[in-house]
């Protein structure tokens, strides 16, 4: 499930919440814990001029005056995440042991261009 | 979304969804000292301090297993030594990945044990000789096991109602073990010292006491935890 969060002005590139839940993906038989996790998502346009609060890279500003003289050839930049972070699970193998596992970059924390 | 599912539990280093006993059994036990790791690892996971590093242990890695024995009693009375018990231990370390580096492997043999008499309730302890040895290969009928066994650890253990611990770094054995057709477990030797040892009617072959109805836990229970490294999913820090 997605909750848009309504940005103004415009539909600018930012992280968006998504909430993944093991019930709802049928994991729940080995999955421990957590029951789910805030994984996010990037969404949104990296218009011209990229401001400050995009978190563009000098290639998107670059990308972005490209597009802006042959928009036909050249597309906006993307947005993308920017910074990850982990999360660990608790869940029953095969065997029936209970594993620790740590998993990088499942979480979306920043978003930009 | 099969082939999604199959591509993310890829990603997340399992070669297929994990199918645990489920409801035909009772869900096994999560042990408490991986809740406090799996509850540090919530808190810390916003700092990223030390990606992968398990500080409970102080060693690198990303994953910990607790590994359970499937090995079995040998037998209540062993034909090798008349006054022992003796239990297989064995531990599946094929659920590793190739890829994986082992940093630790800890051993924890929990003995359970309940007085029988009000004499043996009196003493409060009872003292065993506990030895541990490593099988180096399989034995064959007829022939004297003690043969095919290496000592790892021999101690004297003062066994507490209830509950007694013998642990042990097992790290370069498990190691070992993962060579495929080279792991064949271990054996747990547990002797009753005293002047009249037979008189400790302590241990009975399949793991439960039988007079007890009360008493339904495993007497000697075995558990080893491993720590690894999947350095596949561990990037180093980015420079600032």
């Amino acid at each position: 499930s997605a909750i848009h969060i309504p940005v103004t002005p415009s539909n600018v590139c930012k992280a968006r919440r998504l909430y993944i839940s093991f019930k709802d993906v049928g994991w729940q038989d080995w999955v421990i814990a957590p029951q789910g996790f805030m994984a996010n998502y990037c969404h949104g346009e990296c218009p011209f001029p990229l401001s400050e609060s995009l978190n563009g890279t000098n290639h998107a500003i670059l990308q972005t005056l490209v597009h802006s003289l042959d928009p036909e050839n050249t597309p906006q930049p993307c947005c993308v995440p920017i910074r990850l972070s982990s999360i660990s699970m608790l869940y029953y193998d095969n065997n029936d042991n209970v594993v620790l596992q740590h998993y990088q970059d499942m979480v979306v924390d920043e978003c930009g261009c | 979304t099969n082939r999604q599912e199959q591509l993310l539990l890829r990603s997340l280093g399992l070669s297929e969804r994990p199918r645990p006993a489920g409801s035909l059994q009772p869900r096994r036990h999560v042990p408490s000292a991986l809740w406090r790791m799996f509850r540090r690892a919530e808190k810390l996971q916003a700092l990223e301090s030390q990606p992968c590093m398990v500080s409970e242990y102080g060693v690198r890695g990303n994953i910990v297993r607790y590994i359970q024995d499937q090995g079995r009693m040998v037998s209540g009375w062993s034909s090798s030594c008349q006054a022992c018990l003796e239990k297989h231990l064995f531990f599946n370390m094929s659920i590793l990945q190739p890829v994986e580096m082992l940093s630790l492997a800890h051993l924890e043999i929990k003995l359970h044990w309940k007085p029988l008499s009000p004499v043996q309730l009196l003493q409060g302890s009872q003292a065993i000789s506990a030895s541990l040895y490593k099988v180096i290969r399989s034995t064959l009928n007829g022939t004297n096991p003690k043969v095919n066994r290496r000592l790892l650890l021999s101690q004297s253990v003062q066994l507490q109602p209830e509950s007694t611990s013998i642990t042990m770094d097992l790290t370069a054995v498990a190691e070992s073990w993962r060579k495929p057709g080279s792991n064949y477990g271990l054996i747990l030797e547990l002797l009753p010292l005293g002047p009249h040892p037979e008189e400790f009617f302590l241990f009975y072959p399949g793991n439960s006491l039988p007079l007890e109805q009360d008493f339904t836990f495993p007497l000697v229970q075995a558990s080893l935890v491993a720590v690894s490294l999947n350095p596949n999913r561990c990037r180093s820090r980015q420079r600032r």
